[in-house]
């Protein structure tokens, strides 16, 4: 009996169930294509190596599953519910986002419409927004030391432009004003042209 | 503080503190890792030069001048747990690659999991007092991820109860394991095993390359650095070749497979046993891949919310690049992916653990799933992040591109784990080996466990669309 399934795109653990069955499809899509060429050809290493387009698929989605499974596990673990609902909104866009990237997938698959994958896009870009006033938020929250970041573009007082210009100022080209290669090779040239 | 930065901080709607404790595992961790970087970042003995501006050769001789002296706070501070080292180390070199990464995370972990107790008694300490210095030679130049293809032999003599070593091809030269080429003076080396006549597959022996003291090479022994490369500059990455180079037989790392002094082979109880110290690794590049990420993100993010320009609408102020959708698009996608791939590197490392526990007590039942696992998601997110970090460095416009911001040197550090400890597509068809299997049970009727145990659900499954 054929067993629909409702994929819900603003429920975490739903968007799992989705994944789940992507992978379990292209595992099995995988399988069946292998058991073809060994069907068609006597050597197993012939058949695995004509299957093996299929074959890195099938894991990429295993572990495509496996990652979105582990970021929805880590929600339940969040108990302040300001940084829940913030996680909650990146866990959301890193399932949605992956299905936007693979939609042929999730179709070809059954596991989606085409009206749920446009109701996908849009959710992305709503998501986009409202991500938004936490960026910077998130990102500081990995807590990296600027002398670990070593970045200026990264520093954490953003206080880039000023720091960009002492930082070009040590390179070592600009020890001396008049660099020796001037005088060395350009200087005698131009006296003879 | 940048004003636009100061009021992004201002308008957030949670506290990012308690996102740094969940990411560190507790609030006490959090505390205790801040300690540990305030010892590398106080101690002026750390500072120096922008390393930007420093030669290949003087890169390596800054860090292997850190290194030295880390090994010493470590020993003064007492900081002896994993993680802790682990924090220590990356403040230290900024999370660069450097000269001893080979001796902490390869040399030492594969001491003390592939060598007998009589083996650690003696070279663990000597090691861990760097008198020892390890390499982990596995790679040749013509040969990488594929072990049973590698060419190196270790010939048992009953005679004398030596192993003779060869590099017998110039393709069977070991090639790029890091610290091997100036700074080890000992190398785990990986090598097919001769006994009796017979090719008994590949096996790990602690071989001396270099004289204790005067750091010469040994007679029958080539080894210099492999030159520059893409990145890495703080790293001696070398070339070793062995020419009739003989070791005594307790030297082959015989912790499972053992050559008995009359040259009888005793079968480890699983082959992928041999490989344990790469299955670490891999599990590691999981979290590092989340690491790198994270700091692409960190400086792209940052520096989108300070940059200004063009304009939204015509005669208002240039707004902040981070307003605009097409920047959101590439940058928080990113993020996102940074979070996720935290917690699979936290899981991937207490798996890891836990299976390892399980091993040591006799019990390999997870084994093919940790193989399987670690070999697939180290290949699904160092792709992942590596091209992510390229385009959060796109994302920066023309400064990503200078050196100050950071991105060129995140990407050279990390791009090479795609190719290094299993080259990625390899890797995905290692776990697809394992999901085939895994399916076939199913097929014949048996239960699978573990993150595929989905596919117990494969016979239900017949998907229709759901109208919306």
């Amino acid at each position: 009996a054929a067993r629909p399934t409702a994929v819900h795109i603003n429920d975490p653990a739903s968007l799992v169930e989705a994944y789940k069955l992507r992978a379990s499809r292209f595992v099995e899509v995988a399988a069946k294509n292998l058991q073809a060429e060994l069907n068609r050809r006597k050597s197993r290493e012939d058949a695995w190596n004509r299957t093996s387009v299929d074959l890195v698929r099938a894991s990429e989605a295993h572990c495509h599953y496996v990652v979105v499974k582990l970021f929805t596990t880590q929600l339940s673990e969040i108990n302040d519910a300001a940084v829940h609902a913030v996680m909650n909104n990146l866990c959301l866009l890193y399932a949605l986002y992956g299905i936007s990237k693979h939609t042929g997938d999730f179709l070809q698959a059954g596991i989606l419409t085409d009206a749920q994958v446009t109701q996908v896009y849009q959710r992305v870009k709503e998501l986009l927004a409202a991500i938004r006033p936490n960026a910077v938020a998130l990102v500081d929250a990995f807590d990296f030391h600027d002398n670990c970041l070593a970045s200026v573009l990264g520093r954490y007082d953003g206080n880039i432009y000023e720091n960009m210009f002492e930082w070009a100022k040590k390179s070592p080209l600009n020890k001396t004003e008049v660099h020796e290669a001037f005088h060395k090779h350009l200087k005698p040239k131009q006296a003879k042209l | 503080m940048n004003e636009d930065l100061r009021r992004e901080r201002d308008s957030a709607s949670f506290n990012p503190e308690l996102l740094t404790h969940i990411l560190d595992g507790g609030a006490e961790r959090t505390q205790r890792r801040k300690e540990i970087e305030a010892l590398v970042l106080n101690d002026p003995d750390f500072q120096h030069e922008d390393l930007n501006f420093l030669s290949r050769s003087q890169r390596y001789e800054e860090a292997i001048r850190k290194s030295a002296l880390m090994v010493v706070k470590l020993r003064k501070y007492g900081i002896a747990d994993p993680d802790e080292i682990y924090w220590f180390k990356r403040c230290v070199h900024h999370g660069r690659a450097e000269p001893l990464d080979l001796h902490l995370g390869m040399f030492l972990p594969t001491l003390l999991t592939q060598a007998t107790l009589e083996q650690q008694d003696r070279f663990f300490m000597p090691a861990w007092n760097l008198e020892i210095i390890g390499s982990y030679a596995q790679t040749e130049m013509g040969h990488g991820t594929h072990l049973r293809g590698l060419e190196t032999t270790a010939t048992y003599d009953p005679a004398t109860q030596e192993f003779i070593l060869n590099s017998p091809t110039v393709t069977s030269i070991k090639w790029w394991p890091g610290g091997l080429g100036k700074t080890s003076n000992h190398a785990i080396v990986l090598a097919q095993l001769y006994t009796q006549g017979q090719c008994k597959g590949l096996h790990a022996f602690i071989v001396p390359i270099r004289q204790l003291g005067t750091h010469e090479p040994l007679p029958g022994i080539t080894v210099g650095d492999i030159g520059p490369k893409f990145g890495y500059d703080e790293m001696d990455n070398g070339y070793l070749k062995m020419d009739n180079f003989r070791i005594p037989r307790e030297n082959m790392l015989m912790k499972y497979a053992k050559i008995e002094p009359d040259g009888t082979y005793v079968k480890p109880v699983s082959d992928k046993l041999t490989y344990g110290t790469m299955v670490f690794i891999r599990s590691i590049i999981v979290g590092d891949s989340a690491r790198s990420l994270s700091k692409a993100c960190t400086i792209a993010i940052r520096y989108s919310s300070v940059r200004h320009q063009s304009e939204l609408k015509p005669g208002d102020p240039e707004p902040q690049i981070l307003d605009y959708q097409t920047q959101q698009y590439k940058l928080f996608p990113l993020l996102a992916t940074a979070y996720a791939f935290h917690f699979v590197g936290a899981y991937m490392k207490m798996t890891y653990y836990r299976i390892t526990g399980d091993i040591n007590e006799g019990d390999l039942s997870e084994l093919p799933e940790l193989h399987a696992l670690t070999a697939g998601l180290k290949a699904f997110t160092s792709w992942i992040a590596n091209a992510g970090i390229e385009e959060c460095r796109m994302a920066c416009g023309g400064h990503g591109y200078s050196r100050c911001s950071g991105l060129p040197d995140i990407y050279v550090t990390f791009t090479p784990c795609c190719t290094y400890e299993g080259e990625n597509t390899v890797m995905m068809l290692q776990t697809a080996r394992f999901l085939i299997k895994s399916y076939t049970q199913v097929c014949s009727g048996q239960l699978v466990s573990g993150m595929v145990s989905y596919l117990n659900d494969l016979s239900g499954q017949h998907i229709q669309p759901q109208q919306v």
